[in-house]
């Protein structure tokens, strides 16, 4: 099985 | 007060059918360099980032910076009503809670106008930092998004391994296996049907078909599509809009548990 990751978590809010 | 004429209007009309199924609603903020958007879908698996350089309009005029909160599936109905050969005019009050669409046939003989309430919509801007990415793939989009259609049909996932010889996406699912190779071949005759890869460093990577499939909405607006991948960060899925610009779709990769 595999878990997607939100995309929010690779970046930094500005 | 904001006006952006695009003689070529069949472009915005292929921008919005790229990301209106992906992003609900979304703000475009316009400023003197043009307009660009940037929005999350509703799952916050995918991000989209899209810019329309102020010089692909004519005229152009920006007088201050304005964020405009738009219904997407609400203006892609809208400029349904546009013909392909026809100027799309975007324009905007300074205080206006409204914007309006005209259409114009190329020789000027039917104008139409269209007025769309605007939104109040929170957004969060990501910065999104520049990558060296370990391999970036270019082909042809029309291809890529065969690929995605057809390993649809095997799995929800695809695994896509890049190393100097060339691409493999694979899925796999209760009823088997699919692999698809792409060799690298830059020496074909038209440069839009090439495969070329540029790696630092092999990679492999896994994810949701689902979104790729959404991606794969912006083939319209560009003979090829840019893949570009580095071990356990988002993919990068770009499509170049004409001259004008381009559609960044990002996508986290899907992680063993």
């Amino acid at each position: 099985m595999s878990a997607q990751k939100s995309i929010s978590s690779f970046f930094q809010p500005l | 007060m904001f006006e952006a004429r695009l003689a070529q209007g069949t472009l915005l009309k292929k921008v919005l059918e790229a990301i209106k199924d992906l992003l609900n609603e979304a703000t475009w903020d316009c400023n003197e360099n043009g307009m660009s958007l940037q929005a999350m879908d509703s799952s916050h698996v995918s991000l989209v980032s899209l810019t329309l350089n102020a010089e692909g309009f004519e005229p152009y005029r920006c007088d201050r910076n304005c964020s405009l909160g738009i219904n997407l599936a609400s203006m892609s109905k809208i400029f349904k009503c546009a013909s392909n050969e026809d100027s799309i005019t975007i324009k905007a009050g300074d205080e206006g809670d409204t914007i309006t669409y005209v259409f114009e046939s190329p020789n000027g003989d039917k104008v139409s106008d269209y007025e769309m309430k605007l939104m109040d919509i929170e957004t969060d801007h990501l910065g999104i930092p520049d990558t060296t990415y370990s391999c970036v793939v270019k082909l042809p989009a029309a291809e890529f998004q065969r690929i995605c259609r057809d390993l649809s049909q095997i799995g929800e996932s695809v695994t896509i391994c890049c190393t100097k010889d060339g691409v493999r996406f694979s899925a796999s699912g209760d009823l088997g296996s699919g692999n698809i190779k792409l060799a690298q071949n830059a020496n074909v005759d038209k440069e839009d049907e090439a495969v070329t890869i540029e790696m630092q460093e092999a990679c492999t990577l896994t994810f949701a078909l689902r979104y790729l499939n959404f991606f794969c909405k912006a083939t319209p607006l560009s003979p090829q599509v840019t893949l570009s991948m580095s071990n356990e960060v988002p993919l990068v899925v770009e499509y170049k809009i004409g001259e004008m610009g381009h559609v960044r779709y990002y996508l986290a990769p899907k992680i063993e548990d």
